[in-house]
Order: structure tokens, then C-alpha cells, then sequence
């Protein structure tokens, strides 16, 4: 089963 | 104060419904070279950012850097009330409790104004950093809207496979799989209805369809779209929209468990 990544794990907080 | 006129106001109702759905609310940001916005879905999946520049507005007055923070079907709603050739006009003050939309007929015979409440927006920016992609791919905007279109009749997710043949989306259900390809085309002197992929390595992603298919809403604002794809990273999905900017979103990928 593929699991939906989140956008925060690839770009962080400015 | 604040004030931006859009001749061409139609741009900035078809900016909205590129984002409304995927959107609930979000700061416009207003500085000197322009609004811009950055903003993720409610699942925090996807992000969108968008930039209008100012010298596609006339005429562009920012004289102090604000936040405009909106609740996007409010907004779609009052830009709804915008013919497609009237002329859209900004407004705010310099500390804003709410904006003004202007809209003019093209013979000014009817001017409608709109005044929304702002919202305070905490929002958090992310800082997009800068990627090697192993593909990048461009195509009409409109293809990529019936791939997405059609393989949402097949299954939940799509996976984008690049190599030297061209590029692949397939899609798999219950029902069985679909599969198409497009490869480059050689036609030069027709390049809106081009395919062309600049290939660094071979590379294979799945992502949510229920997404690309919300960032196909921008397809009205552009001819081409260009995906970027890296292996393990989100896609970006770029509308370039003549004279003004940009929209672009970001997707993070579904990885096999």
C-alpha cells in the first residue's frame, strides 16, 4: 500500500 | 494604501477558481513587486504559490508591504460577480480591516464595488528549495487536464514514469489499469501543442489524482504546463501565465510502504 507523504517533510519552516 | 487594476480581470477570476478548492483561506501578500501567495491544503499534501507581478497590474501602488488574509470562497464568490472583460481594481488601506474589489465595464458605464472583511491568518511559509529535477516535462495544458481526467475513471493515483521512450501515466482499479504515453514531438514550429521532456534520469513516481486534478483548474490560465519531477520529492506543476506570473503547485508524492 503507497502512503501519502506530507509537504512539510520535503520544504521546512522559513 | 494599496491598489492594483487588472485590466484584464478575467486573469484574476481564473487565479481564484485555480485555487479555491484547494484552498480555505490565505494572506495575499502585497509588496512592491507584487501579490503573491503561498498556501497549502487543509491536509497539508500540497502547496500552492502564485505570483501576480506588479507591472502586469496599471496601475500598481504599494506603498507599505501588507498582508491581505482571505477566505478564499468569500473571495470566489465576489469575484463571481465580475464579468470576464471588466477591469478588476484592488484596494486597501495601509493596517486593513477589509479589501475593495472594483469592477468597470469596459465603457465604465457600470462600476460595482465589493467590500470584504480580512481575516488574520497565521500562516506558516515553507521555504521551497531549489531542485535538481530528473525530468522535466511540458505539455499542453490542456492534455494534461484529460489524463487526469481519464485516469481518475481508473484509480486513485497516477504514476508518472519518465525515460528516454517519453512519458507514462497509468493508473490502476478495480476495474484494470490504463496506460498512456506521449512521446516528444517533433513539431517545432508548433509549439503550444508541444510535448518536450528534458530527461536527467530515468525516474518513476505515484501521486494522488484527487490533487493533480484540483491543480487542472489553472488550466485556463495557460497553454502549457510543465511538471518537474525528482524521485522522493514532491511534483511541481507550473501554469506560466503571459505578462503577469505564475502558478504553481507542489504535490509530495505516495511512497510504497
Amino acid at each position: 500500500v503507497a502512503k501519502q507523504g506530507v509537504i512539510s517533510q520535503y520544504f521546512s519552516s522559513l | 494604501m494599496f491598489e492594483a487594476r487588472l485590466v484584464q480581470g478575467s486573469l484574476m477570476k481564473k487565479f481564484m477558481e485555480a485555487i479555491k478548492d484547494l484552498v480555505k483561506e490565505a494572506n495575499w501578500d502585497c509588496t512592491g513587486t507584487g501579490i503573491s501567495l503561498q498556501a497549502m491544503d487543509t491536509s497539508h499534501v500540497s502547496l500552492v504559490s502564485l505570483l501576480l507581478r506588479s507591472d502586469g497590474f496599471d496601475p500598481y501602488r504599494c506603498d507599505r508591504n501588507i498582508s491581505l488574509g482571505i477566505n478564499m470562497e468569500s473571495m470566489a464568490k465576489i469575484m463571481k460577480c465580475a464579468s470576464n472583460d471588466d477591469v478588476i481594481t484592488i484596494r486597501s488601506e495601509d493596517h486593513p480591516d477589509n479589501v475593495t474589489f472594483v469592477f468597470e465595464s469596459p465603457n465604465q458605464e457600470k462600476v460595482c464595488d465589493y467590500e470584504m472583511k480580512l481575516m488574520d491568518i497565521d500562516s506558516e511559509h515553507l521555504g521551497i528549495p531549489d531542485t535538481e529535477y530528473d525530468a522535466i516535462i511540458s505539455m499542453p495544458a490542456s492534455e494534461f487536464q484529460r489524463i487526469c481526467r481519464d485516469l481518475s475513471n481508473i484509480g486513485d493515483s497516477v504514476k508518472i514514469t519518465c525515460n528516454k521512450d517519453g512519458v507514462q501515466f497509468s493508473a490502476q482499479g478495480d476495474t484494470g489499469i490504463g496506460k498512456i504515453a506521449l512521446k516528444q514531438n517533433a513539431v517545432i514550429d508548433k509549439e503550444d501543442g508541444q510535448v518536450s521532456i528534458e530527461l536527467n534520469d530515468p525516474v518513476s513516481l505515484t501521486f494522488a489524482l484527487r490533487y493533480l486534478t484540483f491543480f487542472t483548474k489553472a488550466t485556463p490560465l495557460a497553454s502549457t504546463v510543465t511538471l518537474s519531477v525528482s524521485a522522493k520529492n514532491p511534483v511541481a506543476v507550473e501554469y506560466r501565465v503571459d505578462d503577469i506570473g505564475y502558478i504553481r503547485y507542489y504535490l509530495a508524492p505516495k511512497i510504497e510502504e
